[in-house]
């Protein structure tokens, strides 16, 4: 399933 | 992480420092609009909930935490620094701001990944960003000329997103899971928002003559 989002970005 | 992020964190590190240089060389923060300071420092305290519980990087604590303290100090520094606030056009940053925070809080109850507290602020923080420039557009429109240092500082904070853009491009055709359309439409929206401003940013560049918006 769709990953929780990646908080990778600022 | 790719170039084009990388690009876009150091166009917008390098927006930041614009302002502050232009502030400190200066002691002057004439055209420039607390409001959309004080919108940014919001963005920063919203979406960076997770700097204390989430480490993904030492790039991404340090840089997280620049962009929360300086947001910080330079709302600070019009506020309180007694020779920066006096140049401060309080009478033409007259924005309400406040509608932008409450609709952007209502936009994120409404749209949002997952209806937790951190997901719902981080869909606020992006909301709010793509909105933040406006008290600074409205306020270079009434201030007429716009000094260079005021001007860069908008073009960076402009060009820095059009950059994220382009990263959402290129992770989207090499990652399978790869699909943040908030902080795409959130981020076209802001981009757009720029659009004539750096159209007069063009032309002020190649007739090489002073940024003037027109009111």
């Amino acid at each position: 399933d769709q990953l929780a989002n990646p908080k990778d970005e600022l | 992480m790719n170039i084009f992020r990388f690009a876009g964190d150091m166009t917008h590190l390098i927006s930041v420092l614009v302002l502050l240089l232009k502030i400190y060389a200066t002691k002057s923060c004439s055209g420039i609009s607390l409001k959309t300071q004080e919108l940014y420092a919001l963005v920063f305290l919203a979406r960076y909930l997770d700097l204390f519980t989430d480490f993904i990087s030492v790039y991404n604590t340090v840089m997280k935490i620049v962009f929360i303290m300086s947001s910080l100090s330079i709302v600070w520094c019009m506020r309180m620094h007694p020779m920066v606030r006096r140049s401060y056009d309080k009478e033409l940053d007259t924005f309400r701001h406040y509608f932008l925070i409450a609709g952007c809080l209502l936009g994120a109850l409404l749209v949002h990944e997952k209806f937790t507290f951190q997901e719902i602020f981080w869909a606020f923080s992006l909301y709010l960003e793509a909105v933040a420039i406006l008290p600074q557009l409205v306020l270079l429109q009434r201030s007429g000329n716009v000094d260079n240092l005021t001007g860069q500082y908008v073009f960076f904070l402009g060009a820095y997103r059009a950059l994220y853009i382009l990263n959402w491009i290129y992770r989207y055709f090499t990652e399978k899971h790869f699909g943040r359309w908030i902080s795409c439409i959130s981020g076209l929206v802001q981009t757009a928002l720029y659009g004539d401003f750096f159209y007069y940013y063009f032309i002020s560049w190649k007739n090489n003559a002073k940024l003037q918006l027109p009111a």
